[in-house]
């Protein structure tokens, strides 16, 4: 059923002027509004299927989050938690490598991998430009990045990291 | 008065509280000049190096090398474009490289193969441009490339989302990343391409990968440019996961 709303939105964008842009402003926008819905639905999907892959789809308290605001370095989800987990999803059919990079407030956090032993993972710290912390309508505190490389995503696979606004030093001292 | 100020019969120079340069015409009374200097940010680390770079109110750039990456990342800011000067802009970013490319340059079709465009060329008929900017623009969806046949060097630009694109001279490769018009073009829409939100201008942010060098075994350099364009295109999902753990520990 959630899924319908993808392929009714999918159904509409075959249209020469979504393909193109040439539609008029307001079409432009309902465009985006289907779009827009359409993600949102699809989270609870992602959020069934994250719950599956992690062994912890019968945890009721499990909620997946999308943040469709990173291109502006903006993650409601990321700046809010102090402690919480990163999936990466590979929607590619072979291996892939990429850079992680989450908005947050502090200057701080420590990232580790969960993928095998729960090491810590080499991180740093990026500040977002003043400019885009400016950027009309962009409703974040968020004035650093952390940045991450994930190695090897598997094919139409996952990675799972663990990120807390904590240093490493204070992690290895309370475990 | 300034305490230091220099002058002539054409110029009347002097520095300001900010520190800033001042140049006035004494000739034209409505021209003046600042000089000033600016300095960009950088970050360096293990695992990025990144350079912000401010060209001026509404338009900058970050910069950014990754160890084990072979392209630079170029992350464009742009907006929200001044209007109150009543001209519409339409603002690109230019490549200019010293390869020499005929007129040449390359452009995908709607992500599948590379078509070679020839600039102020039509391969079926004689052309004769009125527009000659616009007339060698072409759609790029993913990527737009140059080759310098001599030296076996290749330059490619892959986009993160389909912009226009040109090679108006030698060498150099062009995208449009975000324009406010204030009229309409008379192509059809009726209606001037000039989004606003909150009340000014569009402002867009987006990605551009350089990626060049020396074409030894084309093969492989193909394979290595489609998977970056996969890779800007299709990016990895990056998801957030709640639970209630109360330690690291825990969440491990």
């Amino acid at each position: 059923e959630h899924l319908d709303h993808f392929r009714e939105a999918m159904g509409v964008m075959q249209h020469h002027d979504a393909v193109t842009g040439t539609e008029k402003q307001l079409v432009a926008n309902d465009y985006a509004r289907l779009l827009y819905k359409s993600m949102s639905h699809a989270g609870e999907m992602i959020s069934e299927a994250v719950g599956k892959w992690s062994g912890l789809a019968n945890e009721p308290s499990v909620k997946v989050f999308t943040c469709l605001e990173l291109n502006i370095s903006s993650c409601a989800f990321s700046e809010q938690n102090d402690m919480f987990i990163v999936v990466v999803y590979n929607p590619l059919s072979r291996p892939v490598s990429t850079y992680v990079r989450l908005p947050v407030k502090e200057n701080s956090y420590s990232v580790l991998s969960l993928n095998d032993d729960g090491l810590f993972q080499d991180m740093q710290m990026v500040p977002i430009p003043e400019r885009v912390q400016k950027i009309p309508g962009r409703l974040s505190n968020a004035v650093n990045e952390v940045v991450f490389r994930v190695e090897n995503i598997p094919a139409l696979g996952l990675k799972f990291y663990a990120v807390a606004k904590q240093s490493r030093e204070e992690i290895i001292e309370q475990s | 008065e300034p305490a230091e100020f220099i002058s002539s019969e054409l110029y009347n120079i002097s520095i300001n509280d900010d520190g800033n340069l001042i140049v006035r015409w004494n000739k034209q009374n409505n021209m003046n000049l600042v000089q000033s200097f600016h300095f960009y940010e950088g970050a360096e680390g293990p695992i990025v190096e990144e350079l912000h770079h401010t060209i001026n109110e509404w338009v900058s750039q970050v910069v950014r090398i990754y160890p084990e990456e072979e392209h630079i990342e170029f992350d464009w800011l742009v907006g929200p474009i001044p209007a109150k000067d009543k001209v519409g802009k339409e603002i690109v970013t230019r490549y200019s490289s010293n390869l020499k490319t005929d007129n040449v340059f390359y452009t995908d079709s709607n992500g599948r193969e590379m078509l070679k465009r020839v600039r102020n060329y039509r391969p079926t008929w004689d052309l004769e441009l009125k527009e000659p900017i616009s007339g060698n623009y072409y759609p790029v969806t993913s990527k737009i490339s140059i080759k310098d046949e001599e030296k076996q060097l290749k330059l490619s630009v892959l986009n993160d989302r389909a912009q226009g694109g040109s090679s108006l001279q030698d060498g150099a490769v062009e995208l449009m990343i975000h324009r406010r018009l204030l009229k309409d073009d008379a192509f059809g829409v009726n209606e001037a391409l000039n989004e606003t939100a909150f009340g000014e201008g569009l402002v867009a942010r987006g990605t551009h990968y350089l990626f060049g060098g020396k074409v030894k075994n084309v093969d492989k350099f193909v394979l290595k440019e489609k998977e970056l364009a996969l890779k800007l295109a299709l990016h990895p999902w990056i998801l957030g996961v709640s639970f209630d753990w109360n330690s690291i520990d825990n969440m491990r």
